[in-house]
């Protein structure tokens, strides 16, 4: 369980980040 | 009792302030054991053979059920205060990754219309690029007609250079007098005709 | 005076922690457990207990210490101290994960939507201003494709009207 809290915390901490990356990749790509 | 898995918590620190009060309990748990090892280690060496080791064992189990008891007791009131104190974050405060969640709050079905208002622009923008290129195009195409035309009006102009070039100023004019003219001749050649006959 | 920072109250509740273990274990409760020891070595037990107590806090400590640097407590504590006191105005409780995880990058997301709405809005307006430049341009050349036709036109039909005229000239002269 505790396992579980932790992992899920890291991921709402980094994942937003890795996401925005992409996305605004996506976003550059397509405005270029 | 719904546990409380201190999540917020878990995002800041990176693990559970439990999984913490815990390593530290052990910890200090295992150290309580260790030393009390030693201290039975240290008596039995020292008082070598004067007294039974089962005697000293039953002492450590007296002495260790004690200090477990209020170990146990003292730790529960430091997880409470750090708990608490020092490994939470208060209710009225957001990490600084999440500032974004409260500058910009919207619900799905906004998402979905910037989502869509978006799609349109991309659409519109398309069409106004395809216009404007049939657009471009055209102009292309008037060029070359617009100089085909040009060059055709050019001839008249040099038509009419060449006619006033050999003394026939406005064509027309010209040659509305060449006609009159060459009708005055008639007139006059008629006439002469005319006369030449009464001659006869 | 400020309120302590985190790391200190950690420290504090750790060392009143300790104090309060060596307090419980008190020589007197020592001696009672040991009471076969002491009777034979009263000085033996005295100094045992007392590298027991050392011993003990020693350990404690250390540990402590460990904990610290593995968890990275020090700087956590002090950079969780001024978010919080950044937040010393705010009463109302703040955002917390709603456990949708879509739901929640919708608004990391969201400020780079609108950036980037606000780019097509720009990039479409640009290109409505140019294309309407060159709708004007095609307009203005259609008039004078136009123009330039009604004026060959008329050049022509002067030309065929003069021609006539030669036409019937002509004729006048020859035999009837």
């Amino acid at each position: 369980f505790d396992e579980l809290i932790v992992e899920t915390a890291t991921r709402r901490k980094q994942w937003p980040k890795k996401i925005l990356v992409h996305a605004i990749q996506a976003m550059k790509a397509e405005q270029e | 009792m719904s546990v409380d898995p201190m999540a917020y918590e878990a995002q800041f620190f990176g693990f559970t302030p439990q999984t913490c009060m815990l390593r530290i309990y052990i910890a200090f748990q295992d150290y309580l054991f260790e030393v009390l090892q030693v201290v039975e280690g240290v008596m039995l060496k020292k008082l070598d053979g004067k007294i039974n080791p089962s005697q000293i064992r039953k002492c450590t189990e007296k002495f260790l059920l004690f200090m477990k008891e209020h170990f146990d007791k003292l730790f529960t009131k430091m997880e409470e205060m750090l708990l608490q104190l020092v490994l939470n974050i208060p209710k009225n405060v957001l990490l600084p990754e999440d500032r974004v969640q409260e500058q910009y709050r919207c619900s799905e079905e906004e998402f979905r219309a910037l989502q869509e208002e978006v799609r349109q622009l991309q659409e519109q923008y398309r069409a106004e690029v395809a216009t404007e290129q049939a657009l471009l195009a055209e102009l292309e195409e008037q060029k070359i007609v617009k100089a085909e035309l040009e060059k055709t009006l050019q001839c008249f102009d040099e038509l009419e250079n060449i006619c006033r070039q050999h003394g026939i100023g406005n064509f027309k004019e010209s040659l509305a007098l060449l006609t009159q003219s060459s009708k005055k001749l008639q007139e006059v050649l008629k006439d002469v005709e005319e006369k030449s006959k009464k001659m006869k | 005076a400020a309120a302590p920072g985190r790391a200190q109250v950690f420290s504090t509740v750790v060392d009143t922690f300790l104090q309060k273990l060596v307090t419980a274990a008190s020589y007197q409760r020592f001696v009672s457990c040991y009471r076969c020891v002491y009777k034979l070595q009263p000085q033996l037990t005295r100094s045992i207990y007392d590298q027991f107590i050392s011993q003990l806090q020693a350990c404690v400590k250390e540990e402590i210490q460990e904990v610290k640097n593995e968890g990275n407590l020090e700087e956590l504590f002090s950079s969780l101290d001024k978010i919080v006191e950044e937040a010393k105005d705010r009463e109302e409780p703040a955002w917390r994960p709603s456990g949708i995880p879509e739901q929640d990058v919708r608004s990391d997301l969201l400020p780079y939507l609108l950036q980037h709405r606000a780019h097509l809005r720009r990039a479409l307006r640009d290109r409505e201003q140019r294309s309407s430049a060159a709708a004007e341009a095609v307009l203005a050349g259609r008039d004078r494709i136009a123009e330039l036709q009604q004026l060959i036109q008329a050049r022509q039909q002067a030309w065929q009207a003069s021609s006539k005229e030669q036409r019937e000239l002509i004729m006048t002269f020859q035999e009837p």
